[in-house]
C-alpha cells in the first residue's frame, strides 16, 4: 500500500484544485519558505482525522479553510482527498479488495466535517478504524512535522513507554 | 500483558541500537527500562556518538539529537512499517556527512516504505526519483509545478 | 512608568516596521497593544509576508517565524544596541533568498554591533571577515582550527 | 566595546586550554555536528553569570566540566574567561579607564564557583552589574541559542511586554 496522490482545495494556501502526485517511493517536495510545503503535512493529518486547531498551527478549525490573499477573496470549503494504491490489499478489512482507496474530508466555515470513503459519505470513526494497525494516523510516528524530531528522544520515560506501546 | 511490552521493547531496542551507527558512522546506543515492573515502567534513550561518554541526552548537540531520534523513529518501521513516510525538514541541523547517511538509510527503507521529504538540502533532493515543487507565482496562492534538480536547486534558493 | 514603557513600545515598533521588510523583500508587520493600561498592557506581534493576509503569528511558516523573529530581535539592538550578538544556526530554516536578505543586514549592522555566528551554511560563511573553525580529530576533544572558505565548507560536509 | 576573545578550559567539550579570537565585527564559527560550538555560546553564557544547569542542558551544574572521552579521563575543573576591547571606554563605573576588561569564572566538581574582574577575585553580583544597561547578561535577546529563534515572536502577550522592558 502507499500513498499515490493528494489532491487539495480551499485547504490553507491551496485555493486552487490542486493534485499532488507520488509516483515512486522517494518522492521530494521542494520549494521557497511559505509557499505551501508544510500546509501539505497538515492536510495529510487533518484527512486522517487530526481535530485539535492548534495542531494545524491555527487558533479554529476554520483556520484551515483559505482565508484570502492580497488578490483573493476567502472561500467557502476545504477539501482534501488521499488516495492510496491497495493493489497489494495490505488495507485490512472488507476494503481489501478494493485495488485504489480514497479517503476525503470536507469542511464549510460552519464547522461540521464530512468524511467520505472512496466517494461513499462515512463517519470519522471509519477512517480512524481503516488505518488501524497500520501506523498510520494524524499523531504517528510515521508523519514527522518540522521541528519536532527531536522531541521523539526528549520525552519523559513515562511518555516514551506509551509512545512505543502506540506504535505496535 | 507484560509479555507483549517486553516483545514490544526488544524488536525497537534492537532496531536502535543498529540504526543508529549506521547514521552516527559507529558510536552505540540503546533502550533502558526505568522500573522493575513491565508494566509500568518508563523508558529511557541512552546515545554515545562516536567516541563520546556523555551521560543524558540533554548534552547532546543540535545534530546529534536530531540523527538519534531519526534512529529511534526508523527503529518503530522496524516494528510496524507505516505505508508511508513523511518527513519535513529532518536534515535541517545535520552537516552534510551525516545527511550522506541519512540519505543512505532513507534509499534503502524505501524498498519497502514509501518516503515523502520536505528539505532545502541540494543532497537530499539528489536522493528521490520525483521532484514536487510548490510556488506562490501569485502571492498566498501555492501551485504545483515540475522541477528538475537544478529547477529544484535554485527554486530552494529563490523566492 | 507609563512614559518609559511608551517610549520603549514606541522605538521598538518603529525598528520592527523597519526591519520586517528589509528581511522579507516586502510585506510589513508591527507590534500591538492588547490592553489601555500601558501599566499592564501585553504585545502582539502582527506579521504579513509579502501578499497574505494571514490572522495570527502561528500561521506562519518556519521559516516565515524565523525570519519574523530575527527582525524582532535586531528592532531591539535598534533600541539598546548589545556590543555583540551571538547567533546559533539561526539562518537553518531559510531559503536562500532570505538567507541573502539576512546576510546583507547582518552586513549593515556589523558597522556598530560585533556578529558571532554558527552556521553550516555557505552563503552564510561567506559573510564574515574571520572564520574558526572547530574539530575534533581526537573524539570528544574540541580543539580549535584556523581555515578558509573552501576548507570551512569542507568541514561543514565532513565529520 | 567589543569582545576579542575567549579562553575555555575544561569546560565541556574543551578540555585543553584553547583561545578562540574575535577579531573582527563578523566572526563565524563552523564545524561538524557535535564538535562543541554551542559549548562555545554556552560558555559565554555560564561566565556572564548563568545558574541554571538546564539552560546549559546538564543535569547538575557539574555538567559543564569536560566529564571525559574515549581517550581522556575526566577533569575537576572548568574555566572561562571572556576577554572585551573597551578601548571605547563604553563599560561603565570605574572600568571605563580600563582598555580591555577581562571577566572570569573558574568552577570546580564541589560547586563552588569563584568570578574574576581583570584578574581580581570578585562576586557574581560584580559581574552581571558591570553588564546593566549593555544588553548583554546570561539570558539577553543578544545571544541566541539554537533552535529558539522563534519563541521571541510566540511568547504571550505578557511575556513579550516583560521581555521588551528588560531589553530597555
Ligand atoms: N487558511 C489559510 N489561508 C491562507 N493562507 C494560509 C492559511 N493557513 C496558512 N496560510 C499561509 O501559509 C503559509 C505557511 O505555509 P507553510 O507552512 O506550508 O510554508 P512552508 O513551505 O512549509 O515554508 P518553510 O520552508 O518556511 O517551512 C503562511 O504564510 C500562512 O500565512
Ligand atoms: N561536560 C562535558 N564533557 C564532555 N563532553 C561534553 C560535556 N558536555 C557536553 N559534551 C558533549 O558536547 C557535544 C555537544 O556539543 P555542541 O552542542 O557544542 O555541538 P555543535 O558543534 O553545536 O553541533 P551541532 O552542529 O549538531 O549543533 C555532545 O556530544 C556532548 O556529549
Ligand atoms: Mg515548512
Ligand atoms: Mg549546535
Amino acid at each position: 500500500m502507499r500513498l499515490s496522490k493528494i489532491k487539495l482545495a480551499g485547504f490553507k494556501t491551496f485555493v486552487d484544485p490542486t493534485t499532488i502526485p507520488f509516483p515512486s517511493n522517494l518522492v521530494c517536495i521542494v520549494g521557497p519558505n511559505g509557499c505551501g510545503k508544510s500546509n501539505v503535512i497538515d492536510a495529510v493529518r487533518w484527512v486522517m482525522g487530526e481535530s485539535s486547531a492548534k495542531h494545524l498551527r491555527g487558533d479554529s478549525m476554520s483556520d484551515v479553510i483559505f482565508n484570502g490573499s492580497s488578490t483573493r477573496k476567502p472561500v467557502g470549503q476545504a477539501s482534501i482527498e488521499l488516495v492510496f494504491d491497495n493493489s497489494d490489499g495490505r488495507l485490512g478489512g472488507e476494503y481489501a479488495s478494493y485495488s485504489e482507496v480514497a479517503i476525503k474530508r470536507v469542511v464549510s466555515r460552519e464547522g461540521a466535517s464530512n468524511y467520505f470513503l472512496n466517494g461513499v459519505r462515512c463517519r470519522r470513526r471509519d477512517i480512524t478504524g481503516i488505518f488501524l494497525g497500520t501506523g498510520l494516523g494524524p499523531r504517528s510516528y510515521a508523519v514527522i512535522e518540522q521541528g519536532t524530531i527531536s522531541r521523539f528522544i526528549e520525552a519523559k520515560p513515562e511518555e516514551m513507554r506509551l509512545f512505543l506501546e502506540e506504535a505496535a | 500483558t507484560r509479555s507483549r511490552f517486553r516483545d514490544t521493547f526488544d524488536k525497537v531496542n534492537r532496531g536502535f541500537q543498529n540504526m543508529f551507527p549506521r547514521l552516527f558512522g559507529g558510536g552505540k546506543a540503546s533502550l533502558e527500562l526505568t522500573g522493575d515492573d513491565l508494566l509500568d515502567t518508563g523508558i529511557t534513550v541512552m546515545a554515545h556518538p562516536p567516541g563520546k561518554r556523555n551521560s543524558t541526552i540533554h548534552l547532546l548537540s543540535g545534530g546529534e539529537k536530531a540523527l538519534t531520534a531519526v534512529a529511534l523513529v526508523f527503529a518503530i518501521f522496524h516494528l510496524n512499517p507505516a505505508p508511508f513516510c513523511m518527513l519535513d525538514e529532518v536534515d535541517a541541523p545535520l552537516d552534510d556527512a551525516n545527511v550522506g547517511r541519512f540519505c543512505a538509510l532513507v534509499r534503502e527503507m524505501s524498498e519497502k516504505t514509501q518516503f515523502i521529504f520536505i528539505t532545502h538540502n541540494k543532497i537530499t533532493m539528489e536522493l528521490s526519483q520525483q521532484l514536487n515543487g510548490i510556488t506562490m507565482k501569485e502571492p498566498g496562492v501555492s501551485r504545483l509545478v515540475a522541477v528538475d534538480l537544478d529547477e529544484a536547486a535554485a527554486m530552494a534558493a529563490s523566492a
